[in-house]
């Protein structure tokens, strides 16, 4: 049968810095093909398709539908892919190859990390689980 | 057939879905 796709509004214009992306602008509504645990998420718009920011998203059905993990305070064990130096001041910075324990795994893409005694969000994008290869 | 997603990380979340998060 048809695959029926979920509808997502966007919250905030998003203007692509990549051809892959997709530019969209606020209240536009979308379709979501696939989400990546790293925040993008596959759309398509009228004719076209690429990958949007999920935090740019919000359902149509109304924002109290959840996916979002719960935090684990234990921390679950990742080592960085990358190095990456924060933008806000809510951010880690972190060199390539460093152990941290990932608090929160959020849809964004943005995790809430823990290295140390130091708390902040980290790209989900330049973390792997520890103990697994790269794919 | 599905893109690669680009390289980079997302955005973080616009600055006014920030401010409500808090």
């Amino acid at each position: 049968g048809p695959i029926i796709l979920q509808s997502y509004r966007v919250i905030a214009d998003f203007e692509k810095n990549s051809k892959s992306e997709l530019a969209a602008k606020n209240g536009d509504v979308v379709e979501v093909v696939e989400k990546s645990e790293n925040g993008w998420w596959f759309c398509q718009l009228r004719n076209k398709r690429g990958w949007m920011p999920a935090a740019y998203l919000e359902p149509l059905d109304g924002p109290d539908e959840s996916e979002e993990q719960d935090p684990n305070y234990e921390g679950d064990l990742h080592i960085t892919t990358k190095d990456y130096t924060g933008e806000l001041d809510d951010e880690l910075n972190l060199k390539e190859g460093e152990n941290v324990e990932v608090i929160h795994k959020l849809l964004d893409g943005w995790w809430v990390v823990r290295k140390g005694s130091i708390t902040g969000y980290f790209p989900a994008m330049y973390l792997q689980k520890s103990g697994e290869t790269a794919p | 057939t599905i893109k690669r997603p680009p390289e980079n990380p997302p955005p973080r979340p616009p600055a006014e879905v920030r401010r409500k998060q808090v």
